[in-house]
């Protein structure tokens, strides 16, 4: 998922949007309550 | 981390969810606002029974703030150890009496953190993730860099 926001510079884009790309694909943790 | 800057862009995290435009310090230090986050973060878990067990209307009075606060912080790390397998042992908790009696920013940063780890981790997290990658650069950065301390200290 590109992060949308305007005037984002490149380089810390691809960083940004790398981590919070693997943190969605991470398995979710949560057990049944 | 300057966590004066961990605050603002948590605070401005915070305006990411319904009604909360405008958020300040003084306005979470009675844990109310908190509960109600974490009710929409994780239902199942922070249940509406759970919320029943902070005290809405406190005013000024800082003990019951602080009383507030620590059913809100027990709460939080109840649910990394038991829903989310997190061992946030290693994570300096948030000294409550600090947000409580002088809304301490730094403390009030680290218990913000702690909620951020929960929405970036809780069922419905991808709504959250994407809320964040729309903010600006500068504020995900600060954000980025708050979810990897919480998981260095998951994973060290």
């Amino acid at each position: 998922i590109e992060s949308t926001k305007p005037g984002v510079t490149g380089a810390n884009e691809g960083v940004l949007a790398n981590f919070f790309n693997s943190l969605l694909s991470k398995k979710t943790g949560t057990n049944p309550p | 981390m300057e966590n004066n800057s961990l605050c603002s862009s948590l605070l401005k995290w915070l305006e990411t969810f319904p009604g909360r435009q405008g958020i300040t310090i003084h306005m979470l230090t009675d844990g109310v606002v908190m509960a109600t986050v974490l009710h929409q973060i994780a239902p199942e878990y922070f249940s509406k029974f759970w919320l029943t067990k902070i005290k809405a209307d406190v005013g000024d009075n800082w003990r019951l703030k602080v009383s507030n606060l620590r059913k809100v912080l027990q709460g939080i790390v109840d649910y990394y150890q038991e829903q989310l397998n997190q061992n946030i042992k290693h994570f300096p908790l948030p000294d409550l009496n600090k947000i409580g009696e002088h809304g301490d920013p730094l403390e009030m940063g680290r218990m913000l953190q702690l909620i951020l780890g929960c929405a970036v981790n809780c069922e419905n997290k991808q709504q959250y993730i994407e809320a964040i990658m729309n903010m600006e650069e500068r504020v995900q950065k600060v954000i980025m860099e708050a979810i990897q301390e919480l998981m260095l200290r998951e994973s060290s």
